[in-house]
C-alpha cells in the first residue's frame, strides 16, 4: 500500500527558507508528513525534519522557487506532485508551472478579472491550486489543464501538458514510472533492491534518479524499452511490454548542430566516423545487426545514417559500413561554450595535489581532494546538477571554488562539497585537520576494531560505550530513557536497542559526523556534542594507507 | 597500467609484486592478511612449485630495493577449485605490517559493487607508451554492470556473473599485461575494499572493451575456509 513518504522526494542535509511555514514537534518524518497533508493555512509543498530536535517544519515553498540552504541533520521532503511538470489523466491534480496555452499565448492570472472575468477563482475553488497564471483543470475538463488567456479575443484555451508516464511510455520509457512488474514472457520481476536470484549493480540507493521502486519495469540504462531482472534463476533479465502513450512525447527543445555535453541533443548531418568510415543507416541491419533502430528509439532522431547518441554514450557515434568495424565515434565540432568550459577545466587539472589536510576550519584549504567523508564524489561548484545552489565561484570569488574540490566558502566547521548523489545534498570531506595526521607506526600488530569501553572514540564514535555524561559546554546529559526536561521519542533505548543508550552517557546513535552527543538537562538546550578524546590511532586497519592516493585521473 | 598516473609512493601498500625465483616481476597480487596474498590463477601457470615464486612487498620502483622492501618466499599455492582465475599464496612468514605494507580489506560475501562507483587498479604492468614504466601506476574508472558489459558492443556475453567489468567506455586507460593478479579496490567510507582481481581483457584500453576482474565477493567463503584450514 506504500508509505506516506513515497509521495515525497527526500534530500538529506537541505533546508529551505519559506515565509509560509508551521513548526511542529513530531517523532518521525511520517508524522511530519501527516502534518503537511493536514495543513490548512497554506498549501504544504514540502517539509523539513530534524531528528535530534524532532522539529517538523511544514512549508509552502519547495526547491522550484525557494533558496536551498545546507544544514546538518536536516532532511528535506518535497511533495512529488508539486515538482511534476506532467499530468496524470485529465490533470486535475496538475500543480506544475506551465503558464502558456498550446498556442503560446500567456495565461491570465486566476485572481485577475481582466481581460476576462473568470468563473473559477482562487476563492471559489480553494483546493484546485489556482495560483498565479498556471494552467489548471478546476472543472475536470476531459482535454486537460487550461487557462483564461491574456488575449481579449480568446477567453480560454488548453495547455500542452505532457502525460506523466504512469500507464504508458514515451520514447524508450526512460521516464516510465508505472507499476507493471512482469516481463514480456510473463516472468515476475525481481525487486531492484534484492540480489537474488540475480546479483546486479542497479542498486536503488546508488541510482536515486532512476526510480527503481519495488519490482517495477524500468529503463535505467538506455535500453530500447523498460526491463527488469526476473525471478527465474535461468533468465537474468527480460524486456517488459509497456504500451506507448497516445499523446506526443514532451519536447526537449531544438536539437543542436554542434557537440554539447554528451551530444544526445545533436541533430546535425555528419555521417562519417572519426577515422573516416561512412556510417550505416540506423534503419538498416547490414552489415551490422543491432537494436538501435528508429523504432526502438523514436525520440532520438535516428535519421538516415547521421551520427547520434541514442543510448547515453559519451558522444555521438554510429555503426559503420565497414563490416570489420562495428561502430565508431564521430568527430562533431564542439559548441563554443563547451570549448571554453573544457579549456578552463584542463588548466585547473594541472594544479598539483599539495595539501592533504586543512588548518583551522579549512577556509584556506586549497588542496584537490574531492571525496566526501562517506566516499561520495563532489559535485563541481559551477554545476547546478544534481544540486542547485548559490555557492558559485562568482558569488564567492575568494573561496577558490575550482572544479569539484572540497572547500569551505561559508565558514563551516571544515571543508565540504555538494555531492554527486542526488539524495545527499552535501557532506564534509574526507580530510584530516593538519594536526590530526596519524603518526608513523613501526610495530606489527593486530587489526583494531571499533569497539570496547575505553573513554575515547574511534572514527565518529558510533561504537563509543564509555561513561562520559557531560557535553563539551559542560552541561550534564539527560538520561536517554528520560523525557525531562526534553521529550524525545526518536532516540531511546527502545527505538535504538543496539546503540548503547544506557543511563545518560554520551552516544552517537545516528552516526553524527561530529561524534557522540546527548540531550542535556538544560531546558534551553535540547542537545549538544560531548568532548571525548580520540583513541590513539590503530596501528593498522585494512584498506587504510598511511600515504594519500592520487586517485587519478580526477574528473 | 595504460594511462593513469604514477602513484604516490606507498599509497597502495597492499600491492605486491609476484616474481620468479630470479626476481623478475610478472604479475601483481594483493596482501589480504599478514601471511596471505590474493592473485590470479593464470599467474601461476608457469610452475606448480611454490619455490618458483617470490613475493615483493612495500615496493614502489620495480627495480629498486628500497629500505621499505620486504621479500618473502611462497610456502603454498591454493588455486580456486572450480577453475576461477583467483588464487591464494601463503607466504613463508608473515609480512611486517608498517607504513609501507598494509593489507587491503575484503568485501562481505556476495556484495555487489554499485554501477556508478569509481574504483582503482594498480600495477607495474605494460604502459603502452603512456609513461611511468618501472614505477607503481594507478588509474581510476567506474565499474560497469555485467548487463551492459555483456552487450554486443562491449564484451558480448563473455563476462560471467563471478566477474566484473570496469573501465572507461572511451578506453584510454586500463590495466594491462603484467598487472594481472593485482587489486581493483573501491573506496568505501575511509577504506579501500578489494572487489576485483585483475584477470583479462580484449587488448588494453580499447574503447568499449573494459577490463575484466574476478569478483572477489563471490569467493569470500573459499578464501576464509582456505586461510582457516591452512
Amino acid at each position: 500500500q506504500g508509505n506516506l513518504l513515497d509521495n515525497y522526494i527526500k534530500t538529506e542535509g537541505a533546508w529551505i527558507l519559506s515565509h509560509n511555514k508551521h513548526i511542529y514537534k513530531t517523532n518521525n518524518p511520517e508524522e511530519c508528513a501527516e502534518k503537511c497533508e493536514a495543513e490548512t493555512k497554506f498549501t504544504c509543498r514540502s517539509f523539513t525534519f530534524t531528528s535530534k530536535d524532532q522539529q517538523c517544519t511544514t512549508l509552502a515553498e519547495n526547491t522550484k522557487k525557494a533558496l536551498v540552504l545546507r544544514r546538518t541533520n536536516a532532511v528535506l521532503f518535497e511533495k512529488r506532485m508539486y515538482l511534476l511538470e506532467c499530468r496524470r489523466g485529465k490533470g486535475e491534480d496538475y500543480r506544475g508551472t506551465e503558464s502558456k496555452t498550446r498556442n503560446g499565448v500567456s495565461c491570465q492570472k486566476w485572481a485577475d478579472t481582466e481581460p476576462h472575468v473568470p468563473r473559477f477563482t482562487p476563492d471559489s475553488n480553494p483546493n484546485d491550486g489556482l495560483e498565479e497564471n498556471y494552467c489548471r483543470n478546476p472543472d475536470k475538463d476531459v482535454y486537460g489543464p487550461w487557462c483564461y488567456t491574456t488575449d481579449p479575443k480568446k477567453r480560454f484555451d488548453f495547455c500542452n501538458i505532457p502525460e506523466c508516464e504512469e500507464e504508458c511510455m514515451h520514447c524508450s520509457g526512460e521516464k516510465y514510472q508505472g507499476n507493471i512488474s512482469r516481463t514480456e514472457s510473463g516472468l515476475e520481476c525481481q525487486p531492484w533492491d534484492a540480489q537474488k536470484p540475480h546479483s546486479h549493480g542497479y542498486i536503488p540507493a546508488n541510482l536515486p534518479d532512476k526510480d527503481l521502486k519495488m519490482n517495477y519495469c524500468r529503463n535505467p540504462d538506455g535500453e530500447p524499452r523498460p526491463w527488469c531482472f526476473t525471478t527465474d534463476p535461468s533468465k537474468r533479465w527480460e524486456f517488459c511490454n509497456i504500451p506507448r502513450c497516445a499523446t506526443p512525447p514532451p519536447t526537449t527543445g531544438q536539437g543542436l548542430q554542434c557537440l554539447a555535453g554528451n551530444g544526445d541533443n545533436y541533430r546535425g548531418k555528419i555521417a562519417i566516423t572519426e577515422s573516416g568510415k561512412t556510417c550505416q543507416n540506423w534503419a538498416s541491419q547490414f552489415p551490422h545487426k543491432h537494436a538501435r533502430t528508429p523504432e526502438n528509439y523514436p525520440c532520438k532522431a535516428l535519421d538516415e545514417n547521421y551520427c547520434r547518441n541514442p543510448d547515453g554514450e559519451s558522444r555521438p557515434w554510429c555503426y559503420t559500413t565497414s563490416k570489420d568495424v562495428r561502430w565508431e565515434y564521430c568527430s562533431i565540432p564542439s559548441c563554443e561554450e563547451t570549448k571554453v568550459e573544457i579549456t578552463a577545466e584542463a588548466v585547473d587539472e594541472q594544479v598539483p595535489n599539495t595539501e592533504d589536510c586543512y588548518q583551522g576550519n579549512g577556509a584556506t584549504y586549497r588542496g584537490t581532494t574531492s571525496l566526501t567523508v562517506s566516499g561520495k564524489r563532489c559535485q563541481a561548484w559551477r554545476s547546478m546538477s544534481p544540486h542547485s545552489h548559490k555557492k558559485t565561484p562568482a558569488a564567492f570569488p575568494n573561496a577558490d571554488l575550482r572544479l569539484n574540490y572540497c572547500r569551505n566558502p561559508d565558514g563551516d566547521r571544515a571543508p565540504w562539497c555538494y555531492t554527486t548523489d542526488p539524495s545527499v545534498r552535501w557532506e564534509f570531506c574526507h580530510l584530516k585537520k593538519c594536526g590530526d595526521l596519524q603518526t608513523v607506526v613501526q610495530k606489527p600488530v593486530q587489526t583494531t576494531t571499533e569497539s570496547g569501553t575505553a573513554d575515547c572514540i574511534l572514527g565518529k564514535g558510533k561504537d563509543y560505550r564509555g561513561t562520559t555524561a557531560k557535553t563539551g559546554s559542560g552541561k550534564t546529559c539527560q538520561a536517554w530513557s528520560s523525557q525531562t526536561p526534553h521529550t524525545h521519542d526518536f532516540f531511546t533505548p527502545l527505538t535504538h536497542p543496539h546503540a548503547g543508550l544506557e543511563q545518560n552517557y554520551c552516544r552517537n546513535p545516528d552516526g553524527d559526523i561530529n561524534g557522540p552527543w546527548c540531550y542535556t538537562t538544560d531546558p534551553r538546550k535540547a542537545w549538544d556534542y560531548c568532548e571525548i578524546p580520540k583513541c590513539p590511532p590503530p596501528q593498522y586497519e585494512c584498506g587504510k594507507a598511511k600515504r594519500k592516493q592520487k586517485m587519478c585521473p580526477q574528473r | 597500467i595504460v594511462g593513469g598516473c604514477v602513484s604516490n609512493p606507498h599509497s597502495w601498500p597492499w600491492q605486491i609484486s609476484l616474481r620468479t625465483s630470479f626476481e623478475q616481476h610478472f604479475c601483481g597480487g594483493t596482501l589480504i592478511a599478514p601471511q596471505w596474498v590474493l592473485t590470479a590463477t593464470h599467474c601461476l601457470e608457469r610452475s606448480q612449485r611454490p619455490s618458483s615464486y617470490k613475493v615483493f612487498l612495500g615496493l614502489h620502483h620495480e627495480a629498486k630495493k628500497d629500505p621499505s622492501l620486504q621479500i618473502r618466499d611462497v610456502e603454498a599455492l591454493f588455486k580456486e577449485p572450480d577453475g576461477a582465475d583467483i588464487a591464494l599464496l601463503k607466504l613463508s612468514s608473515p609480512a611486517l605490517i608498517n607504513d609501507y605494507v598494509i593489507p587491503a580489506c575484503l568485501p562481505k560475501a556476495h556484495t555487489v559493487v554499485g554501477g556508478k562507483i569509481e574504483c582503482y587498479v594498480t600495477g607495474w604492468g605494460e604502459t603502452q607508451g603512456t609513461g611511468g614504466e618501472g614505477k607503481l601506476k594507478e588509474t581510476g574508472f567506474p565499474v560497469i554492470e555485467n548487463k551492459i558489459c555483456n552487450r554486443p558492443e562491449f564484451l558480448h556475453n563473455k563476462v560471467k556473473s563471478t566477474e566484473l567489468c570496469a573501465g572507461n567506455i572511451d578506453g584510454g586507460t586500463d590495466s594491462c599485461q603484467g598487472d594481472s593478479g593485482g587489486p581493483l579496490v573501491c573506496p568505501e567510507h575511509d577504506k579501500f575494499i578489494q572487489h576485483g582481481v585483475t584477470s583479462w581483457g580484449l587488448g588494453c584500453a580499447q574503447p568499449r572493451k573494459p577490463g575484466v576482474y574476478v569478483r572477489v565477493s563471490s569467493y569470500i567463503s573459499w578464501i576464509e575456509r582456505t586461510i582457516a584450514n591452512n
